[in-house]
């Protein structure tokens, strides 16, 4: 085996015995069982290098015997992007899969700390993807590999969901996806959105082993917005781009209609990499609520938020809020303000610390550090939530003094609500604009967060002193509402409170007048409020 | 263990050594090249219980029909078509053809009891009914081939006690 | 102002989970081949 090239032929000389194996109308599992020994007396199922380049070697053979002809279907010869019609033949990686589950089913054993075998496959094979893509470039053919992992997942993802070995299946494929992420392998995107919403994957790994698949799927989501961020931050969508946004939408409406908590779990962090522009999309993620929930139409007349018992229940935030606060060293700064304002520097400069130097504000598109805004704004606010719920627990008549006039919560919650309007004080339009797209992000189904963070946007609202911000607010619901639907029950509820409670003399502002278009959308947003 | 694993998702990716504009070309091209539906259709093997030759003329593989749940679903509750469900249950165990026969069969009435492995049907309503169990008369289905030939027939069984907790 | 996502070709007022006809996030044709099913061990 020393010599690579003889070890290439022998490989070959393998491949072609096992493919006729498989192709034998008659020959069944005791020629599989018998071959699979013989590769073990030969030594190759080890788990060393030998087995590394064995199934490195096995994969390059038979994808390259899968594309059979390429027919250029469109007018004009190879250089134009013409919409190859691939003749594919999958016999070879049919055979080559069926070999790997076989092994997989007969339990092969690479032996002690070698790991177990699938993992070790899966590694060979995105090795093999994104050198193949990175030769190949517009010339790399997805295909045959996405064949192969139809195969695999198809295969391996057994349906008892609830067995621990199944669940090192479906994470084992977790990892391959996420280092086959299309920032990483962008030609081979289509395909990978493809296997990560597969029936035989998404589902298998959200319902498995409660709830532990969640982190895993979680980063593939992830993955895909980070892609797909700075194409949609400009609206500039191309087809291809079209395609795959498209496909994400439908891939959340899956998940908004079978597994709407998972999305509810980890809105924090989707809201990170979906640009603000993508305001249906993350519409989405935001209305999604607990199936065992019944949220209350948002237009009943005198509809009393206070007194629906989920309100004053804290979300489950699977996201990890403080980790970009924490990476600017700034979690202790802010503990430390919200313990004892006096004396804390805190707000004194706290407009520059969210922003991002010039390089990196260049490639985010924003001079903001947006995830670090979205961190800090929900931090405090769990904070603030956190002592109101204390304070409540402490004195029971504090209950009453929760539904007087604001200027008793605003005591109680002064410091938080002073980082809110020191920042809309401060901050430019386009800051200002992401503070409060970080607040209405919390506006979702029934809990305290969603309590808390209308009655804040509310609060800055009624206390603002320029006409600018009273706008900025209105255009910061008001966009959300207009997209199709769907709408977040949070988001309605306190556009609702905006435009009818008299204490915000909404109408009598003078931008809602400012254009007849402009007067007769907000008539007809307040209709389709009720 | 719930907590966001790996990295971050925020903050500029790391990952990629590639800037915008050679990802949107990488993209246009696999545009080109999406995986297409036979991509991912996997040959139906078939595998017959106990395969034998039969004249070509012979349907030689299932017909796609048997696993359209629709199909299914359609079959009556006349004798014919509860026959066919029982046949799909008793005789092509382990295949979606039993599922969608049992998903049938309940739709139907029928109860399926783990002890006789055998489905009834009430007769009439059970004359008691208690949390653990159920007294009445019921019609029953009798897969086994009698000595005399008989079986493969309804019959009905009087006070007859169906226990819960063979209730499959 | 987004799409209208009922044209998606997704059922999102079906009682049934829609993962399990899921067939591509780019086409709306349902999947194909025999959807996940279990039986229980006392029907074989």
């Amino acid at each position: 085996f020393a010599d690579a090239v003889s070890f290439q032929d022998q490989v070959a000389v393998l491949f072609s015995d096992w493919c006729h194996i498989c192709d034998h109308p008659t020959l069944g599992d005791s020629a599989y069982s018998h071959y699979i020994v013989q590769l073990q007396q030969h030594g190759l199922l080890k788990g060393d290098d030998l087995t590394d380049r064995f199934f490195h070697t096995l994969t390059e053979l038979a994808v390259t015997h899968a594309v059979v002809s390429e027919q250029v279907i469109a007018p004009g010869g190879m250089s134009q992007q013409s919409a190859q019609q691939l003749q594919i033949s999958y016999f070879s990686v049919d055979s080559y899969s069926k070999l790997v589950t076989l092994m997989f089913k007969y339990g092969v054993d690479l032996g002690p700390n070698k790991g177990s075998l699938l993992p070790k496959i899966l590694s060979i094979t995105t090795r093999i993807i994104q050198k193949d893509a990175e030769e190949k470039k517009v010339s790399f053919n997805p295909r045959p590999y996405f064949r192969l992992f139809i195969n695999l997942l198809s295969e391996l993802s057994t349906a008892d969901l609830h067995d621990g070995a199944s669940f090192q299946v479906l994470t084992a494929f977790a990892n391959a996806f996420h280092v086959l992420q299309p920032l990483r392998v962008p030609a081979w995107s289509f395909a990978w959105l493809e296997l990560v919403s597969h029936r035989s994957f998404m589902p298998k790994l959200l319902l498995c082993n409660s709830q532990k698949g969640w982190p895993f799927f979680q980063r593939l989501l992830g993955d895909l917005f980070k892609f797909m961020e700075p194409y949609l931050r400009n609206a500039e969508l191309g087809q291809p781009i079209q395609l795959l946004y498209k496909g994400t939408l439908r891939v959340l409406l899956v998940l908004l209609h079978d597994f709407p908590e998972f999305l509810c779990d980890y809105h924090f962090s989707f809201c990170d990499v979906i640009p603000p522009s993508c305001i249906q999309m993350r519409n989405v993620i935001l209305s999604a609520f607990p199936r065992n929930m019944r949220l209350p139409d948002p237009s009943t007349p005198n509809l009393k938020i206070d007194l629906l018992a989920e309100i004053s229940v804290a979300p489950r935030i699977m996201s990890d809020v403080e980790g970009a606060l924490k990476a600017k060293q700034m979690k202790t700064q802010v503990d430390e303000y919200l313990k004892r304002p006096e004396g804390s520097s805190l707000l004194t400069d706290l407009k520059q610390k969210l922003l991002l130097p010039p390089n990196e504000a260049n490639v985010a598109g924003t001079r903001y550090n947006v995830p670090l805004i979205n961190s800090l704004i929900v931090y405090v606010g769990i904070q603030a939530v956190q002592q109101l719920q204390h304070n409540k627990a402490n004195a029971s008549a504090s209950a009453q003094q929760m539904n007087q006039s604001p200027q008793v919560d605003v005591f109680q919650i002064e410091t938080a609500t002073e980082v809110f309007r020191n920042l809309i004080v401060n901050m430019d339009t386009e800051g200002r604009y992401l503070l409060l797209n970080a607040i209405a992000n919390q506006l979702r189904y029934p809990n305290n967060h969603t309590h808390y963070f209308s009655f804040i946007i509310l609060y800055l609202f009624a206390e603002a002193t320029q006409d600018i911000v009273q706008e900025q607010i209105t255009r910061v619901l008001l966009e959300r509402l207009i997209v199709n639907r769907p709408h977040p029950w949070g988001l309605l509820i306190t556009f609702i409170e905006l435009i009818k409670n008299p204490r915000y003399s909404f109408w009598a502002r003078s931008f809602t007048r400012c254009a007849p278009e402009i007067e007769r959308l907000f008539e007809s947003v307040a209709r389709s409020c009720g | 263990d719930f907590g966001a694993i790996g990295d971050n998702l925020s903050g500029a990716s790391v990952v990629s050594g590639h800037d915008h504009l050679y990802n949107l070309q990488m993209l246009e091209a696999a545009y080109h090249r999406l995986p297409q539906p036979k991509d991912s259709e996997r040959a139906k093997t078939y595998i017959p219980r106990h395969p034998s030759v039969t004249p070509a003329s012979y349907p030689q593989i299932q017909a796609p029909i048997v696993t359209n749940p629709a199909f299914w679903e359609r079959l009556g509750s006349d004798t014919l078509s509860t026959d066919m469900l029982f046949f799909a249950f008793y005789y092509q165990q382990n295949s979606y053809q039993q599922y969608l026969a049992a998903k049938e069969l309940k739709k139907q009435s029928w109860r399926f009891h783990r002890k006789y492995n055998t489905w009834f049907q009430r007769h009439v309503e059970p004359q008691v009914t208690t949390d653990e169990y159920e007294r009445g008369s019921y019609v029953y289905f009798d897969f086994h081939l009698a000595d005399d030939g008989n079986g493969w027939c309804q019959r009905i069984k009087n006070d007859f006690t169906f226990e819960y907790n063979f209730l499959e | 102002l987004g799409i209208d996502l009922t044209t998606l070709g997704l059922n999102l007022n079906s009682p049934d989970n829609l993962y399990k006809t899921f067939g591509s996030p780019f086409s709306s044709e349902p999947a194909k081949g025999d959807p996940e099913y279990t039986t229980p061990a006392c029907y074989v």
